[in-house]
């Protein structure tokens, strides 16, 4: 119920971009603002007249109990995974497992923040199941072989740290930059490659090949 | 642009986002 998704997004921090629009927003508007995008908007940039904007409402009309049904079970899926792992993390105070919990933490507040419904587009959304899959299982495997997880840290830093500077100033002036984004997700897929492989990622991914996209985008 | 759309389909029709939001309440 709305009840209990407003509980698991209860403690979603703020949201990293500044002055971001929906940052203050009630769960039960995010979700009625994506069945709108969802249902009537998927080309809103093509809308520019009343014409255009009568035939938008007629065509979205019949869909709109389908896509409702789709945000919900997407949102519910994500919320109800982000609550599991937020309680397992800070379950963990084991003072050797420092860096993973914190890189756990920082994966996590940028997946999931207050407005994120609106932040992040569709089509990323619908990864997100996946994601937090991943991130479940690498807490899962932590306690087995700390080690090897701290290995896969420095791995992942090679190519996070710099994509983390620069997103983090832009996040601070307020500007969403398309290319940080695409190499944002292309991090998110190289999480799964080394943490959680069990879990297939969505693009064929590595430090180089992301470091290669870095140069291409002239980053 | 978006959200200004978002709100005309608010007052657009607003029968059908009230449905919404009883079926979001619903257990």
């Amino acid at each position: 119920t709305l009840k209990m998704l407003r509980l698991q997004y209860a403690k979603a921090p703020s949201p990293p971009l500044k002055n971001a629009p929906a940052a203050h927003r009630d769960l039960e508007d995010e979700l009625i603002a994506l069945v709108i995008d969802r249902a009537f908007l998927d080309e809103a940039d093509e809308i520019r007249d009343e014409m255009a904007f009568d035939a938008a409402l007629r065509a979205g009309r019949p869909r709109l109990h389908a896509v409702s049904q789709e945000v919900h079970e997407l949102v519910s899926n994500i919320l109800g995974q982000y609550q599991a792992i937020r309680k397992r993390l800070s379950g963990l105070t084991q003072i050797n497992w420092l860096a993973s919990t914190q890189d756990m933490q920082g994966q996590l507040d940028r997946l999931v923040f207050r407005g994120f419904l609106q932040a992040v587009p569709w089509e990323r959304l619908r990864h997100y199941p996946r994601y937090l899959r991943a991130l479940a299982l690498r807490l899962e495997k932590l306690p087995l072989d700390p080690g090897r997880d701290q290995r896969w840290i420095r791995e992942l830093q090679q190519v996070q740290e710099a994509w983390r500077e620069r997103w983090q100033v832009a996040c601070e002036k307020g500007v969403v930059d398309e290319r940080l984004e695409e190499i944002r997700w292309l991090i998110e897929e190289l999480r799964i490659s080394l943490f959680a492989q069990e879990v297939k990622t969505a693009v064929p991914v590595s430090v180089k090949r992301i470091r290669k996209r870095w140069n291409e985008l002239g980053l | 642009h978006r959200a200004g759309l978002r709100r005309l389909v608010l007052l657009a029709m607003p029968a059908e986002i009230r449905e919404l939001r009883r079926r979001l309440q619903q257990p």
